[in-house]
């Protein structure tokens, strides 16, 4: 049965949904039977994926009445339940529900059999969405980019996957970071990731969500075609298979696979 | 008095930041007595600035008590209210409070003849600080990203503003867009923005919130200067005086101010 992959981090267009798109592509190509879950209101994993927001696949009957999940196909290997705008209507209705935590968790381990990844997009917040994600998970991939700021925001990330771990969800591992839109010649980048390193390595011996936490290599390098494909509503490997945005998803999507079976 | 400038985009990091604390730093090098208020629990406009989050300067107080703004100043005619990471916190307070949306609004009204100018950063959210803001404020300028994607975004603010407009504020008045981080080798940079112009041309005749609102010239390019700064807590203006960056965002300041001062 599939394990479940949250894309997350609260600081807005650092790459999520750019990331769960193509690691969800490069993962369905390798062979993986995938599934996407778009958790955003903005619907641009869906947009992305070349779908419609809203929509027979919609995740709001599922987390608003608890219907069970209507994945539709994308593509080979890859099935997408999107997003719709009123998702952000449907975080305060589930703020009103017992459960509200809960729904998206049980909503997928109905279908999870079906599936070898299930990887969530998540919006740039700590919200009901982003917590019902972290609930719902096995493990947490945290895309950034390397700048010093964004250190402070992991900092805030990592306290509440804390919090979920301790309190919903005793499984939630962080598999690791994925640096996106890296530019080499950025001053600092390379202090941020060292500084990032050396957190998760000190945390090594710990008992911590993160205590086997990487930084993900390759570094997804800046590439335009990344940022021109979702336009298109198609993936890298479609829009520009040759580009080095494509070459660099696969290889992270494969490192990511590795850590994931491994925990 | 001032007027009250919101810097909205509810896509996660178009330039809503980095826009507005660089026009506001280039205001108050033209001499005009700028106050820049902090919305976002990230805080990225008050460490950008240099500044703490949280403090005597917070602007928590104020929103959940209802306690005068306690600016500080942060450069020569610039001054600072800052955030802190609870105002996530603050937003679920507010909504429990009747005249949640107003109390920025009265709370500025109170320092609005201390200066020229208040900018906004606002959150990539369209939730209770980015309406509070929309209640506060005359002018909203909309930063964001020339991709396709971006427009179906724009659309979905201008649906709030048209909301807020007709029910709370109606002197609210859309100034433009600033182009952020443009790439202009990008596939269909140019057609976006030729879109957003034929849109607001059409609306010249209407009594829309956006019947005068303009694409600000010059786009602001992409410079890794204005990503480089914030991680010093300078401005591009202490940063890379010299960098594209600086002189994108003094022009673009310019004509902002000279709308602002027009409508
Ligand atoms: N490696 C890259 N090279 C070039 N552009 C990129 C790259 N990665 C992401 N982008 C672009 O950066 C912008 C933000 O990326 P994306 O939408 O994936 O971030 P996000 O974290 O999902 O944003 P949000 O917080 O709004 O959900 C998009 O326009 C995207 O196309
Ligand atoms: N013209 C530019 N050139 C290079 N980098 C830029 C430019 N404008 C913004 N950036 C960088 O893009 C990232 C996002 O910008 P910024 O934080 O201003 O967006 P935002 O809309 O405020 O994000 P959020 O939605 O999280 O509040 C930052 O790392 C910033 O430094
Ligand atoms: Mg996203
Ligand atoms: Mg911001």
């Amino acid at each position: 049965p599939a394990r479940v992959l949250a894309f997350i981090n609260q600081k807005g267009g650092v790459g999520k949904t750019t990331s769960c798109v193509n690691v969800a592509a490069a993962l369905a190509l390798r062979g993986r039977r995938t599934l996407l879950i778009d958790l955003d209101s903005q619907a641009h994993a869906t947009l992305h994926l070349g779908a419609e927001p809203g929509g027979p696949s919609s995740i709001y009957p599922t987390l608003v009445e608890g219907q069970p999940l209507a994945p539709t196909p994308v593509a080979p290997n890859l099935d997408l339940v999107s997003a719709e705008t009123d998702l952000a209507a449907a975080e305060a209705d589930l703020a009103s529900a017992d459960d509200r935590q809960h729904r998206l968790a049980r909503a997928l381990d109905a279908v999870r059999h079906r599936y070898d990844a299930i990887l969530i997009d998540c919006p740039p917040s700590l919200g009901l969405l982003t917590i019902s994600a972290l609930t719902a998970a096995q493990q947490v991939v945290i895309p950034m980019q390397a700048h010093f700021l964004a250190l402070q925001g992991v900092g805030k990330l990592l306290e509440t996957i804390s919090l979920v771990a301790s309190t919903l969800n005793p499984s939630l591992r962080v598999l690791g970071v994925v640096v996106c839109a890296h530019d080499a010649s950025a001053a600092h980048t390379g202090e941020v990731v060292a500084d990032l390193e050396r957190f998760f390595d000190a945390a090594r011996a710990e008992a911590s969500p993160w205590s086997a936490a990487v930084v993900f290599r390759p570094f997804v390098r800046r590439n335009i075609k990344l940022a021109e494909a979702p336009s298109f509503g198609k993936t890298i490997f479609d829009y520009a298979p040759l580009a080095p945005g494509a070459a660099d998803y696969r290889a992270v999507a494969d490192a990511i696979a590795a850590v994931s079976d491994a925990l």
